[in-house]
């Protein structure tokens, strides 16, 4: 636990007046470490620890808390200004149908977040999504989005795997107009960021569609390659927000300050488990307090 | 991480760069440096190049201490693969079929996800794609008798090899797990001694938690080896060392693709160099 590990190396603040350089190393040193066992990135700490230091120089020890506290409210604050931000969809202000095109590593969960996103929207926005399959190539990704529109009862188009995902999302959109549909959800194949091919696919899809948001889908537990997958996906397309999904575990979830600090990008919706439901609005405060944990 | 005193501050600190952003982790990295720094006042080693070449020695000396794995000589082997969410179970379970059968044996797949859409049909294609039976029942019925099913069948008609798919699932959901040793307590009603293999299937792109995953997985149903998938990615996956040196598991094969041929024996040298690329 990083307050019992800065409890014993922070406990000479008290009485010193202010924090100074002197005396914070050690804390800095604990900070930098825990981070790091929760999976933020090397670099991300790096940067991330040269804030903290700036912010907690000079700054009164407080009565109230103990210094172990107050530093860790330091780095708690820090943590949850990064990770905050707009988190909203505009999609209200797009004339419809609004894509929203979610793009994402292999596995990740996009699939299972379209569904539920559709959900989410029909429920709390009152739109009208049709869910449209665009990985022809994973087996059964086709039938999986069908099966789970049943569940959620939302449309999902009859996607035809002999065509090329560049030529669905077009046709798919074009249908959504014709039919009533106000928003689409594009569920694309999972891929490497670095499959030059399948990359330059995304970009194509998201030329034709002009989506509302281009949304990130990353696996909370990913480790140090979180900012390599997000500044490749960032750089290449125009990135709108993140949804960090299997929040559900038992993962510090360091990859979500990675992301942030590398993208900008909000985290906008956490997946919490495997059931249509499991979906929630992103809170920094409570992911800040899972990293530091 | 580690104060160097003897070497340069700035090799040690690459060398940890490296180690970290490959996800070795905190704990694993100290204790590999730790023992570089030993070895290399001991050996008077300071240039950059052999401090490497020494971190790669206490490297692979981890990965050699898991005593070595060869599949035992039954029939037909029951192989259980398990796993947290998308590592690529299915995918792999496909791939494996393609293995054996090029080595000439007969391979039936038991469609142990009853839950996940589509997951029956996903397996349903591999099987068909490498020339694997496959056994299946309804979506939502219980797994253990799909396994059960399976093995008898497989025991009755002669096959060689049982690959067993079970639902991706947090290693945090407790019943979720009792599930998986449930299935493992029937299988071995099916047939002593089955499953002979129990794998966990990790993505490579996983950080510490790959750790607690196998600890988990390791607790529940005793593993016999481990998948590392998705290494065709820019991820490292040195996890799997802290899971070598804490739990002795052997990794036994790395995915690198999702096609039908993308699956290779784990070769620690391969692995090693590859960190450092
Ligand atoms: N526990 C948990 N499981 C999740 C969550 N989101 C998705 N999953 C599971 O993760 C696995 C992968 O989900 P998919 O939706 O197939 O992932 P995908 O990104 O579409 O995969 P590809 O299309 O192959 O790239 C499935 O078993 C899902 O049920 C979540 O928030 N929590
Ligand atoms: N690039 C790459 N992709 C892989 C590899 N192995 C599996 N995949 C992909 O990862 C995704 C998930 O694979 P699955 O086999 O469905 O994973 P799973 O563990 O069975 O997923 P659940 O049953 O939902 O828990 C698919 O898109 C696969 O094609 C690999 O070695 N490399
Ligand atoms: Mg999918
Ligand atoms: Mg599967």
């Amino acid at each position: 636990q990083l307050s019992d590990r800065l409890n014993s190396v922070v406990k000479y603040l008290k009485g010193q007046g202010k924090i100074k350089e002197s005396n914070i190393e050690e804390a800095l040193r604990e900070v930098r470490i825990s981070l790091l066992e929760a999976d933020v990135n090397y670099e991300v700490v790096k940067q991330f620890v040269e804030d903290v230091k700036k912010k907690a120089l000079g700054q009164e020890v407080i009565g109230s808390l103990t210094p172990a506290q107050q530093f860790i409210k330091i780095v708690y604050d820090e943590l949850v200004e990064i990770m905050g931000g707009e988190t909203s969809l505009p999609m209200i202000s797009v004339s419809p149908p609004a894509v929203i095109m979610l793009v994402g590593l292999q596995g990740s969960g996009k699939t299972t977040t379209a569904a539920k996103l559709g959900i989410y929207l029909k429920k709390k926005h009152k739109r009208t999504p049709l869910l449209v399959p665009l990985d022809v190539r994973r087996p059964a990704a086709i039938e999986q989005l069908k099966v789970l529109g049943n569940q959620a009862r939302l449309s999902v188009y009859d996607t035809d795997p002999s065509m090329n995902p560049v030529e669905i999302a077009e046709k798919s959109k074009e249908y959504a107009l014709m039919r009533g549909y106000d928003t689409v959800i594009f569920d694309t194949a999972g891929r490497l960021h670095i499959d030059e091919e399948l990359m330059k696919e995304l970009e194509e899809i998201e030329k034709v569609s002009d989506p509302a948001e281009v949304l990130l889908v990353a696996d909370a537990m990913t480790g140090q390659d979180a900012v390599n997958i997000a500044r490749e996906f960032d750089q290449r397309l125009n990135l709108t927000g993140v949804i960090l999904t299997k929040v559900d575990g038992d993962t510090r979830g360091g990859a979500a300050l990675s992301i942030k600090a590398v993208t900008g990008k909000p985290i906008k919706f956490i997946g919490t488990g495997e059931k249509l439901e499991d979906i929630d609005l992103f809170h920094p405060d409570r992911i800040a307090s899972r990293i530091l944990d | 991480l580690l104060r160097g005193e003897k070497i340069s501050p700035e090799i040690y600190e690459e060398l940890e760069a490296i180690l970290i952003t490959a996800d070795f982790g905190v704990k694993t990295t100290q204790k590999l440096l730790s023992r570089v720094r030993v070895e290399a006042k001991e050996r008077g080693i300071s240039d950059p190049a052999a401090l490497k070449n020494l971190l790669k020695e206490k490297i692979l000396e981890i990965l050699k201490s898991v005593p070595p794995h060869s599949l035992p000589d039954v029939k037909p082997l029951v192989i259980m693969v398990v796993g947290v969410n998308g590592t690529g179970k299915t995918t792999s379970i496909g791939k494996l079929g393609k293995y054996f059968i090029d080595q000439g044996k007969r391979v039936v797949f038991a469609a142990g996800d009853t839950f996940r859409a589509a997951a029956i049909e996903q397996l349903e294609i591999w099987a068909e794609r490498v020339g694997a039976r496959i056994v299946k029942h309804q979506e939502g019925s219980d797994a253990a008798a799909v396994f059960y099913d399976a093995i008898e069948s497989a025991i009755h008609r002669g096959d060689d090899v049982v690959i067993g798919d079970t639902a991706g699932r947090l290693h945090t959901k407790v019943n979720l797990m009792d599930e998986l040793r449930k299935v493992k307590r029937v299988s071995s009603r099916a047939m002593e001694g089955a499953p002979h293999e129990i794998w966990l299937v990790i993505d490579a792109v996983t950080g510490q938690n790959a750790l607690r995953q196998a600890q988990e997985f390791n607790k529940t149903l005793g593993l016999t080896g481990i998948i590392l998938t998705k290494l065709d990615g820019t991820a490292k996956g040195g996890i799997v060392v802290a899971i070598a040196d804490e739990l002795k598991i052997p990794i036994l094969y790395v995915g690198v693709g999702e096609g039908i041929g993308d699956l290779k024996p784990f070769s620690p040298e391969e692995f090693v160099e590859g960190l450092f690329e």
